[in-house]
């Protein structure tokens, strides 16, 4: 059963000895239901992940980085939830977010949506959808609403991001342009 | 044409045998 879409499966562990590029390893690409499942009834979940870990599952040829010039004029809708959450909603939130990725639940705007990366943090772990840079606010809230609905999540809880104000912060949160 | 899945039908192939 072909998807409509080949993906790439992306693996990062934070070693400070190195750049962070080289930190991030490209694992595996796949392009049918089955070796999707192949792949992910194969590695660990999310929360068997070291604190400092994230997949990232794109679309084959975009790098899950600010820097790819699909990703740049871009953004993401974020989901982040303390340690207490973790356990039983980390690798549910993950799975959703990858069905509705490969599935390609987002319809016409289904072609905007970059990937979704997964951090495990010590004090917040975090998901997120990225997409590059769109042509109307209408289309990034189309994708956020499907997206939430994805994760049957309450309101209020996934907020939008320019990744390029995530990339010239310095100390300060990153400002949530929109949230549902 | 777009190929797209809705989550139950990608659910029913997670402990599908590869070869069948």
């Amino acid at each position: 059963h072909p998807l409509n879409s080949r993906w790439a499966l992306w693996f990062f562990k934070n070693d400070r000895s190195r750049a962070w590029r080289d930190n991030l390893q490209l694992v595996t690409t796949f392009d049918t239901v089955e070796d999707f499942w192949a792949l992910y009834n194969h590695i660990q979940l999310p929360s068997k992940l070291s604190s400092g870990c994230d997949y990232a599952v794109f679309k084959d040829g975009i790098q899950p980085m600010w820097e790819d010039s699909r990703n740049k004029k871009g953004g993401r809708w974020l989901v982040s939830f303390s340690r207490q959450g973790r356990y039983s909603e980390l690798d549910r939130l993950w799975l959703e977010t990858l069905l509705c990725l490969i599935g390609e639940s987002f319809e016409e705007q289904s072609r905007a949506v970059c990937g979704a990366v997964v951090n495990i943090r010590t004090k917040r772990d975090k998901i997120a959808l990225w997409m590059r840079e769109m042509e109307s606010q209408a289309a990034v809230l189309h994708i956020g609403r499907v997206y939430k609905e994805c994760l049957d999540l309450p309101t209020k809880t996934i907020g939008y991001q320019v990744h390029a104000d995530a990339a010239t912060r310095s100390n300060s949160p990153v400002k949530h342009k929109f949230v549902l | 044409g777009k190929k797209q899945y809705d989550r139950e039908f990608l659910l029913d192939f997670q402990f599908m045998p590869a070869c069948i």
